[in-house]
């Protein structure tokens, strides 16, 4: 038996980095 | 505000890593589109696609480390990033970009432009912070 070899899949969102805008108020 | 740091490097940037669009369909990092973020982001309920302008690119405190300042979104929210130089952003209309788009190819094997000041690239915002 051999198992398949699991390919890592990511997420479209981990590619983009995260920029919260400061909150001025 | 200190910047936040993106000091390590992923593994999903290496060529023929497989990502999954909000569709669910599966692509290599390689092919992406800039249409595939807005419409993943079209179909995502929390984040949405903002716009970022490269404003500034410093040399951090440690070698092969940036500094980069955006301004995020219609507002131009100033947001600061520490990022290894060889770290790829998507730029819209052009593809992945990096300070330093030699050692981007040499360490990932993927295809980068220069990062330049006015280039916009795509970024996410929560979409309640909107």
């Amino acid at each position: 038996n051999v198992e398949p070899r699991s390919v890592p899949v990511f997420p479209w969102h981990s590619l983009v980095p995260f920029l919260a805008p400061t909150q001025s108020d | 505000s200190p910047p936040s740091s993106l000091a390590t490097l992923p593994p999903f940037f290496m060529r023929g890593s497989i990502i999954q669009l909000a569709d669910g369909e599966l692509k290599r990092v390689e092919d992406l589109k800039t249409e595939d973020f807005i419409q993943s982001a079209e179909i995502s309920s929390e984040l949405k696609i903002d716009s970022s302008t490269v404003e500034r690119i410093d040399t951090g405190q440690t070698p092969n480390v940036v500094v980069i300042q955006f301004g995020v979104g219609e507002l131009k929210a100033q947001v600061s990033v520490e990022v290894l130089m060889e770290y790829p952003f998507f730029v819209f209309g052009q593809g992945w970009s990096s300070c330093c788009p030699d050692r981007t190819t040499r360490l990932f094997e993927l295809s980068c432009a220069k990062l330049c000041v006015g280039d916009v690239c795509v970024s996410l915002t929560l979409r309640s912070l909107g």
